[in-house]
């Protein structure tokens, strides 16, 4: 069938990383290593990825999916989007 | 819009900037030149001013640097994050960095210094990231080949600053709202399978996968068509959407915009040269007739014959009586159903149900399915609705009636 691709992908450890990445520069995600241990069932990493898809009117999930992928690998301004 | 917390701000309104070092990806005139432009573009709106130093501390510091450049904040390399700003204050305050592991253009490529250097002036002047896709503070790299203030970042600026000294306001485009009744559509299409509605500089679609609509820029897909189309349509079986903007029509199969487009419609379609533009389109898929709709008339052209039918041009009302003599926006979907919409800036509610584009559940779905025979055809205009019985070739008794009365909804 024709129809346009969709951008899909699974999350995989480069993912986990670019999320955690992503959310400290932008989204005021504080980086202890601890965090990383819990990112997987971590609240504050919930929140923060709910923020951001909320800010860039993404389903708000709470979780990776493709989508938000997505859009955290697109070029953008350094400056946060929430206020430090 | 978003101001930065704590509302930074410059006191004086007569501004200086200086350019510290350039890039070697283009010439000095080429970075003056961008950097002066994104300038203008605040200071056109605002009671701001910007004067251009060449030594010595200015209010606004621009530089191109890479990776750790001791601000707290590195770069990190090509691609990901392309340049930073810091609010307005002293020392540091206002001054924009970008980063030179970018390769900077004054084209489509990635990535236009004009672009950045616009949004980038927005934070040193005291805004912060927007979350409206269609503004300039929106924090995602977008080029749709302008670069303009939208109506959202004039309105930032001018909460700072106030309003500019022009005599009149200028204003800046608003970015569609997806729910909003009062909602025109420059055209509609089908998509291989999707139905895709063009408003200004942006697409809008829906499919079962995302149950909210997606808005993005006609240019995420077409960079090179133009904003503002006024039709299109699909020819299915050979895979191509056709839009159309004034006398000039592109076709596109996928992404890609044909070779040799855009082409004019007299040629091709064999239009008279009085007719300027076409408000709506719509292909056939069963008879390989497209019908366009100009102003009051309807025409009708034979895809397969590759011309346009004889005893064309009709008034619209003669092919499809009721629908009223102008019609913005025409697509086909599940086989013999057309659906035109209509609509004037400001009439309220009359598109409640196009936007739900899944059938309403009152619709006979036999009556639609059933092949030739049964063949109806639905015409939303504004709050009312008719049936065409296609058999007949005419309006079935008893309408139009209203659409809330029966797609309660």
């Amino acid at each position: 069938s024709h129809s346009f691709p969709t951008a899909t992908s699974e999350t995989q450890e480069q993912d986990v990383e670019t999320v955690q990445k992503y959310l400290e520069n932008y989204y005021n995600l504080k980086s202890d290593a601890k965090q990383v241990e819990r990112q997987r069932n971590s609240d504050p990493v919930v929140e923060k990825l709910k923020q951001m898809q909320k800010f860039f009117g993404l389903k708000v999930t709470g979780k990776p999916d493709a989508e938000t992928l997505n859009v955290m690998k697109q070029p953008r301004c350094g400056v946060p989007d929430m206020a430090q | 819009f978003v101001l930065t917390q704590g509302n930074p701000q410059w006191e004086d309104t007569h501004l200086t900037y200086r350019i510290e070092n350039y890039t070697p990806d283009l010439s000095r005139a080429a970075v003056d030149h961008a950097i002066e432009k994104a300038f203008q573009l605040w200071s056109s709106i605002s009671p701001l001013t910007f004067t251009k130093v060449s030594e010595g501390q200015a209010d606004i510091m621009i530089s191109f640097v890479r990776g750790d450049h001791h601000d707290n904040s590195p770069f990190d390399g090509p691609g990901g994050n392309l340049a930073h700003a810091f609010q307005p204050g002293p020392r540091i305050g206002g001054d924009v960095h970008f980063d030179e592991d970018e390769r900077w253009t004054n084209n489509f490529r990635d990535y236009n210094l004009y672009r950045v250097a616009a949004h980038e002036l927005g934070h040193s002047l005291g805004l912060a990231h927007s979350t409206d896709i269609g503004a300039l503070m929106y924090p995602n790299y977008i080029f749709s080949g302008d670069v303009q203030l939208s109506q959202d970042d004039i309105s930032g600026i001018q909460a700072i600053y106030g309003p500019s000294q022009n005599p009149t306001q200028p204003t800046g485009p608003q970015t569609p709202q997806v729910c909003d009744s009062k909602l025109t559509f420059d055209a509609i299409t089908t998509v291989r399978g999707e139905v895709m509605f063009f408003k200004d500089r942006f697409y809008m679609r829906t499919n079962p996968f995302y149950p909210e609509a997606e808005l993005n820029f006609i240019s995420l897909f077409w960079p090179h068509l133009p904003n503002g189309l006024q039709a299109a349509y699909e020819v299915a079986d050979r895979d191509e959407v056709r839009f159309f903007k004034g006398n000039k029509y592109w076709a596109v199969k996928g992404q890609n915009v044909l070779y040799g487009y855009p082409k004019d419609i007299y040629r091709s379609f064999g239009f008279p040269r009085t007719v300027k533009n076409i408000d709506a389109a719509v292909s056939d898929e069963d008879t390989g007739k497209t019908y366009f709709f100009v102003a009051n008339k309807c025409w009708r052209y034979d895809e397969y014959k590759q011309s346009m039918d004889a005893g064309y041009p009709k008034m619209i009302a003669e092919d499809f009586p009721g629908i009223g003599n102008k019609v913005d926006a025409v697509f086909q979907k599940d086989g013999n159903k057309f659906w035109a919409v209509r609509g004037i800036e400001g009439q309220a509610g009359y598109l409640r149900g196009i936007h739900t584009l899944g059938f309403p559940p009152t619709i006979r779905e036999t009556e639609a399915v059933s092949g030739k025979e049964k063949k109806k055809t639905y015409f939303f205009v504004e709050d009312k609705y008719w049936r065409f019985d296609e058999n007949s070739q005419s309006m079935e008794q008893g309408f139009p009636r209203i659409i809330a009365d029966d797609f309660s909804g």
